[in-house]
């Protein structure tokens, strides 16, 4: 494991820690969308179906389970908690994410390394995951402002995807045979889609204002 | 041999 890859696996914590926090501290979910933590639970469990059938490292198995654990104790935060469950507003969140989940399940179908069932749950996983944030971003843009914590948890985000890049590309270089089209593809797009959040980050931090986003 | 597309990311 290189540094760029470690660097990005503790901001994609750190991002969930953010969230947790911001939950947990202000018993709201206020510009958090519940699509979006839908959409990284299925990730995951799709994801780490392999939890019982391959052993990497514990490493990745304290992380799998995590980041399993995590994602669903959010929704659950959501969804269930009385206090949580009043801050939602379902009418800012409104993105239809089930055609996400239609759209990278039959792309999984076509476009997967094997025609097994795990494989084509593991491409589904990170088809998914590459286009998850979106609810969040179009519920950010929507409401306009966004509070520290939300903004910080979008950055985390997008740094944790941003680091696997340079973690790809320093695997290219050092692993002869490191070829991954699926995964790095899908994860260049994945990153692309921060691009706009991250320029309005920085304009922010710039000038050291509240994040706000164009309508 | 190792898989040469084993998963060993997160």
């Amino acid at each position: 494991m290189n540094i760029f890859r470690l660097a990005g696996d503790m901001t994609h914590l750190l991002s969930i820690l953010v969230l947790l926090l911001k939950i947990y501290a202000t018993k709201s979910c206020s510009g958090v969308s519940r699509k979006t933590q839908e959409l990284y639970a299925i990730v995951f469990l799709a994801r780490y179906l392999d939890l019982f059938t391959d052993f990497i490292s514990v490493y990745n198995t304290f992380m799998k389970i995590v980041f399993i654990a995590s994602s669903l104790a959010i929704v659950w935060c959501i969804r269930v908690h009385p206090m949580v469950k009043r801050s939602y507003d379902k009418d800012l969140d409104t993105f239809r994410h089930y055609l996400l989940v239609a759209a990278s399940f039959l792309l999984a179908l076509f476009l997967h390394e094997k025609f097994t069932f795990l494989e084509i749950f593991w491409a589904f996983s990170i088809y998914l995951e590459a286009v998850a944030i979106l609810p969040q971003l179009v519920l950010l843009q929507r409401s306009g402002n966004v509070d520290n914590l939300t903004g910080q948890y979008v950055f985390f985000l997008g740094a944790y995807r941003g680091l696997y890049i340079l973690n790809w590309i320093y695997r290219y270089l050092t692993e002869p045979r490191f070829t991954r089209w699926i995964a790095c593809v899908s994860g260049v797009v994945q990153t692309a889609l921060y691009a706009d959040f991250f320029y309005y980050y920085f304009i922010s931090w710039k000038n050291n204002s509240k994040l706000k986003l164009p309508a | 041999v190792k898989d040469q597309v084993a998963k060993d990311e997160l």
